[in-house]
């Protein structure tokens, strides 16, 4: 079964078109495994994505570089799964 | 399992065994009332399930969907939720009883049970179907950029590898093709709505194109009114209009393809997460979430029987 420990959901908040595009074009480098919940469409609209630990930090260092809103809306994508997953169990025993 | 619908847990997440229990549990409590129908096989064989509530015959038909994409699991979560909704109400909520006295509803809860079944056993975070791709490493359709609607255009991918990748050809995947089939020999469904998470949006046609739907005068005040009622509740705070305005350009889906046919009240929801948890709603928020789009879908049903068309 797939895990998602350190994994993180960054929710960014572009504040132009501009940084959308930097968006568009992080969501195009394959080798991060980057997974948009919420694709960079418009900069009216959040941009959610699920960052695998091995590249939060050269995502957080090109957020910061170039000046790009975000918080962290899930700071660790397994803790919420495990939950869900004792909840269920719960129930079922 | 449950020994019966009335003491099924809606709260909590089930897998598909589970889903598929309570679907069999709800049509024998209910054999006037409720039938299954099998539409078809979904790649790994699954029946694709369907709940038929008639009090009548020959009735034009609502239909509403759960699950296409399979990660998103607080839709199929509502879908049971609204099934008991309805049994439930026949013949206490005059709206409903009403709505039912003319109309079938039709509810597929797991519209993708391959997608379901490997969240629950494999990868949580998967969305597309599970069909393998010939050429290619990378599994799966996005169902919702399958459909003939502007198939193959901007805002669908043609790499197998991306999340929204089309499929070699319209219709290619089987869950998508058993749905196309059903209202085709239906031939009377007047509402279609498929349900997605997350985002709070109640969207209409078109996505594939800027074109304006010729009824979007009418859908805009549908959902208008649709939205209004939901926030009612909890002051969930939803977005809505055409999908190509509210959120991007999206090809080949479900609902263009549904109001191409001629079925005028075609919707999609993007349900809630209130900000914070995306595709991981915590489980106590079920209840609230499927509370709160079923004024959503009564206002859509309402709307729909007392214009007929």
């Amino acid at each position: 079964k797939r895990t998602f420990e350190g994994d993180q959901v960054l929710q960014i908040t572009a504040k132009n078109e501009a940084q959308i595009s930097l968006l568009k074009e992080l969501s195009e480098q394959e080798h991060l495994g980057l997974d948009f919940w919420r694709e960079p469409i418009h900069q009216s609209l959040p941009v959610d994505v699920r960052v695998p630990f091995n590249s939060l930090q050269a995502v957080r260092a090109f957020l910061r570089y170039n000046k790009i809103h975000y918080n962290v809306m899930i700071k660790d994508v397994q803790d919420l799964m495990d939950a869900e997953q004792r909840q269920m169990v719960k129930y079922r025993t | 399992f449950a020994k019966s619908t009335d003491d099924f847990i809606y709260t909590t997440y089930h897998d598909l065994n589970t889903i598929n229990s309570f679907i069999d549990m709800i049509v024998a409590e209910n054999p006037n009332m409720v039938s299954k129908i099998v539409i078809g096989q979904s790649y790994e064989n699954r029946p694709l399930n369907v709940l038929k509530f008639s009090t009548g015959a020959s009735r034009p038909g609502i239909w509403i969907d759960t699950g296409i994409h399979s990660r998103e699991w607080v839709t199929l979560a509502s879908g049971i939720w609204f099934a008991k909704k309805i049994v439930t109400d026949y013949g206490r909520d005059p709206i409903l009883t009403d709505i039912l006295n003319n109309y079938d509803i039709f509810l597929e809860i797991a519209t993708n049970p391959d997608g379901y079944e490997y969240t629950h056993t494999r990868d949580r975070m998967w969305r597309k179907t599970r069909k393998p791709n010939p050429g290619s490493s990378c599994v799966g359709v996005d169902p919702n950029r399958n459909w003939d609607a502007g198939f193959g255009g901007a805002g669908s991918s043609s790499s197998p590898c991306s999340e929204t990748y089309r499929g070699p050809s319209a219709h290619s995947e089987s869950e998508v093709k058993a749905i196309v089939d059903f209202v085709k020999s239906h031939g009377n469904i007047k509402a279609f709505v498929s349900i997605h998470s997350y985002s709070q949006m109640l969207l209409y046609p078109y996505g594939y194109t800027s074109t304006p739907a010729k009824d979007q005068a009418e859908l805009h005040e549908v959902v208008t009114k649709a939205v209004s009622a939901l926030q009612s509740l909890y002051n969930t705070r939803y977005r809505y209009g055409s999908i190509i305005t509210t959120i991007y350009q999206a090809s080949g889906g479900t609902i263009d393809w549904t109001y191409n046919q001629g079925i005028k009240h075609s919707y999609t929801f993007e349900l809630r997460d209130t900000g914070f948890y995306g595709f991981l709603l915590p489980a106590e928020q079920i209840v609230p979430t499927a509370e709160e789009t079923w004024l959503a879908l009564m206002a859509i049903m309402e709307h729909t029987k007392n214009n007929p068309y």
